[in-house]
């Protein structure tokens, strides 16, 4: 574990004598190897680590008699910090319905997302309408209506060859005319670079003006994270994030990556395949977890 | 992507480094290549500074993730078993059900007859999906009910696929998490239906790996390994900006080959593993 690592690191140093600057470069290269093992792009980790050698220095580690285990709360504290301190609830339109986007690379858990947020809006009492707007994976409709059928949501769709810009279009007037409170637009996944794609998104986004963008990510994702990522914001200005397959082992150093890149929060985790598996974001449970 | 002047000082040896990482290479593995670097720019001559380093990293790349004969799958020809079973495996999400349907065209595109199985009876519109995968690569699919037990199915495919005289069997399976055992007992399972039918299936186990993956695709390799030996990966998404770095760690690790990569959503946009245009790829 990381405390312990470093305790052993400045046991050793402590045996050459004073501890000194250069020696808190061991243990930050330490960091740096945990927060690479974790996936946090490697250009995040550096400037991640030179603010914790800032805090080091400033809370002046060398003299502490505990160095290891104050050393391990800086990282920690730093890292929480960044991943976004607290909870950051969806924004809901002041008129109904409020208008949620999803958006994302292929296979990150979009269409799984757009149900568990109507299960969610549903049981709360806003009831929800979703919108089949992928027309490119086989069965991609299919596989919403099957989700809105199993928690008693409409969808939205049209015939197969209809334009997904029209089908939002006309999903949010649908939203309108039958009093719900929230429609939510599943989108088809996409390549950051696929410049017909993103254009998709750009006419969706100025056809429905949504209240909500938000980008949903696979959290088992690498250093490319921080390229996706910035792409789609660059693109989009999304207003938040989504970190899906957190129920698997992935460190998850990728939501440092995009929160980072972006400065958008995470608002949400996917925790499973069924349509309960939704929970906030807590920084502190991401923090604990990218450290390993 | 890598600049660096034409002898290789502390700044280069970083730049390279942070350009491996920076391809999900992982720190050790990044590591290795540069310290291996070094020694073989000490011990040979290089005339042609910055080009020359970039020429020794792709042919050290291209080594390490090289197709020995073992490593190819076939995809034409005589194959060795009748019908010749490949099981697909991975994460959920990666392209499993992409991916067997482009391998099931490039099998009907060389004269075979293709069954596909259709054991994720469990996600919404799993069935619906890979039958018009099945329709677009003119493959038949075996299929039950949503919710009927997958090992049931595997065996009734290579039934069916046996009395049909197809040539190859693909069995697309559920997305499932290593991290689950439950899952996992159920992956072990339906090879061990595949197994009983005593013709040596399954073939070929691919653990399809997402293009975007990050180190966790080694836990995810070691962990379907032991449910299911493997004997290669298929990397999907490469048509993005992921590099993919990551099979190279895993080579290093578990001396497993990427045996076909997915570059596109589109039927024909699959590619057999290619070392050198990997290489050339993640330094481009
Ligand atoms: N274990 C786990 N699986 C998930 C989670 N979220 C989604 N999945 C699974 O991931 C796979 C992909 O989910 P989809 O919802 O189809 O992803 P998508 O982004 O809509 O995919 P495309 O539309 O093809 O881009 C499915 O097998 C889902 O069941 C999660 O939080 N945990
Ligand atoms: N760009 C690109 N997208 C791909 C590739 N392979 C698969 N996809 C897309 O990735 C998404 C998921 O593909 P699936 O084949 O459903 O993945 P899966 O592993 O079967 O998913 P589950 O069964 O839900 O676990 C789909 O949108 C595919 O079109 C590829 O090589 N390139
Ligand atoms: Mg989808
Ligand atoms: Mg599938």
């Amino acid at each position: 574990r990381l405390s312990e690592r470093f305790d052993d690191i400045f046991r050793s140093l402590r045996g050459q004598g004073r501890i000194t600057e250069r020696n808190i470069d061991e243990t930050l290269r330490e960091v740096r190897r945990s927060l690479l093992e974790a996936d946090v792009n490697f250009k995040v980790a550096k400037g991640f680590i030179l603010r914790v050698k800032e805090q080091a220095l400033g809370q002046d580690v060398l003299k502490s008699l505990t160095p290891g285990q104050q050393l391990v709360k800086i990282v920690h504290d730093e890292l929480v910090g960044l991943l976004g301190g607290s909870n950051s609830p969806l924004k809901l339109a002041d008129l109904p319905p409020t208008v949620i986007m999803l958006v994302g690379l292929q296979g990150c858990g979009k269409t799984t997302i757009a149900a568990k947020l109507a299960s969610q809006f549903k049981e709360k009492g806003r009831p929800p309408l979703l919108v089949a707007a992928d027309m490119y994976r086989p069965a991609a409709v299919e596989q919403l209506q099957t989700l809105g059928t199993s928690i008693e949501v409409p969808v939205f769709s049209q015939p197969a060859g209809s334009d997904p810009v029209e089908i939002c279009r006309l999903g949010v007037d649908e939203a309108r005319k039958t009093n719900r409170s929230v429609v939510i637009l599943d989108t088809a996944g996409r390549l950051s670079i696929d410049e017909e794609m993103m254009h998709e998104l750009d006419r969706i986004l100025q056809a429905t003006s949504p209240h909500e963008i938000l980008f949903v990510a696979d959290c088992m994702q690498g250093q490319d994270a921080v390229e996706t990522a910035g792409r789609f914001y660059e693109r989009l200005a999304f207003s938040g994030c989504v970190l899906t397959k957190f129920d698997s082992d992935a460190r998850g150093g990728a939501a440092l990556s995009i929160r980072e890149v972006t400065g958008q929060p995470i608002k949400f985790v996917g925790t499973g395949e069924k349509v309960g598996d939704l929970e906030p974001f807590h920084p502190d449970r991401m923090a604990s977890r990218i450290l390993g | 992507i890598v600049p660096i002047g034409t002898r290789l000082d502390d700044d280069a040896i970083d730049d390279i480094e942070a350009a491996l990482i920076g391809a999900d290479m992982g720190l050790e593995t990044s590591t290795e290549i540069v310290d291996e670097l070094r020694k073989r720019l000490r011990s040979e001559q290089l005339e042609d500074g910055p080009a020359g380093v970039m020429r020794v990293l792709e042919e050290q790349v291209a080594a390490m993730v090289a197709l020995g004969e073992e490593g190819v799958l076939p995809l034409e020809g005589v194959l060795p078993g009748k019908p010749y079973v490949v099981l697909i495996v991975g994460v959920n999400g990666a392209g499993k059900t992409t991916t067997a349907g482009k391998l099931a065209k490039r099998y009907t595109d060389a004269g075979k007859k293709v069954v596909i199985a259709a054991c994720d009876t469990f996600r919404a519109a799993a069935i619906p999906q890979l039958e018009i995968w099945a329709e677009r690569a003119g493959a038949d699919i075996v299929r039950a009910q949503h919710g009927a037990d997958p090992a049931a199915v595997a065996f009734d495919a290579l039934e069916a696929a046996k009395a049909r005289g197809a040539d190859v069997l693909l069995v697309d399976t559920a997305g499932r998490l290593h991290n689950k055992v439950n899952l996992m007992e159920e992956l072990k399972k339906i090879r061990r239906s595949l197994a009983k039918h005593d013709l040596g299936a399954p073939h070929e186990t691919l653990l399809v790996l997402d293009g975007t993956s990050g180190q966790n695709a080694l836990i995810q390799a070691r962990e379907f390994n032991q449910a299911t030996e493997l004997t290669g990966f298929a990397l999907t998404k490469l048509d993005g900006t992921a590099k993919g770095g990551i099979v190279v760690a895993l080579r290093r690790e578990m001396d497993l080959p990427v045996k076909l990569i997915g570059v596109g959503e589109g039927v024909d946009d699959l590619q057999p593993f290619d070392g050198a245009a990997f290489a050339k790829a993640l330094f481009a």
